[in-house]
């Protein structure tokens, strides 16, 4: 474990964190995308298969754990709560999850390190993880006023996936044959797809105004 | 190991 990978993980649970305390706490959904909570339940319990068949150590099993719970519960929060759901922007996440979902299983049964049902499923999470913050994206782009929580909620997400990519740098030079060209590129991809969203938030920091993409 | 390298990530 190094730094980088450390505080990538730790991004990645103050984002999930952000999440739920804007839903647990304000109960408000308003402006978060049930397209991409459904996406990212979906890429957990495709990539945590190996959960119940391999033990790596207690932080590992600890933290799968805390991304499985969470974002189930984070879906069931928006379809089924009393009052979270009233908040939800149903007409505005209009994103079809199918267009990003089968693209990325077939791709996953054509590239692959090996065509096991775990390794294709697992391959299957990193291609839909890339592109599962995309219907976020576009919601965000729709609602004119974005707030603090559901801006900082995606800033983490990314930063988090920015982190991973100097773990993996870190990891290529200290330790021997880390060569995984599905897990980098699909992670460079993912971390691109933040760019915009980037610029706009450090803008928005920078001039002191409320964020706001433009359409 | 070489297999296992990135499965103990998240």
């Amino acid at each position: 474990m190094n730094i980088f990978r450390l505080a990538g993980d730790m991004t990645h649970l103050a984002s999930v964190l952000v999440l739920l305390l804007k839903i647990h706490t304000i109960k408000s959904c308003a402006g978060v995308s049930l397209k991409t909570q459904e996406l990212y339940a979906l890429v957990f319990a495709t990539r945590y298969l190996d959960i119940v068949t391999d033990f790596i150590s207690v932080y590992n099993t600890v933290m799968k754990l805390i991304f499985l719970g969470s974002s189930f519960s984070i879906v069931w929060y928006i379809r089924h709560h009393r009052v979270v759901r009233r908040s939800y922007d149903k007409d505005q996440d209009t994103f079809r999850h199918y267009l990003l979902m089968i693209p990325c299983m077939l791709l996953a049964l054509f590239v692959h390190e090996k065509f096991t049902f775990k390794e294709v499923m697992w391959t299957f999470s990193l291609y839909l993880e890339a592109v599962a913050i995309l219907p976020q994206l576009v919601l965000l782009q729709r609602t004119r006023n974005i707030d603090n929580l559901t801006g900082q909620y995606v800033f983490l997400l990314g930063a988090y996936r920015g982190l991973y990519i100097f773990n993996w740098i870190y990891r290529y030079f200290t330790e021997p044959h880390f060569v995984h060209w599905i897990t980098w590129i699909a992670g460079v991809v993912q971390t691109l797809l933040y760019a915009d969203f980037f610029y706009y938030y450090f803008e928005s920091w920078k001039n002191n105004v409320r964020l706001q993409l433009p359409a | 190991c070489y297999q296992t390298n990135s499965k103990d990530e998240l």
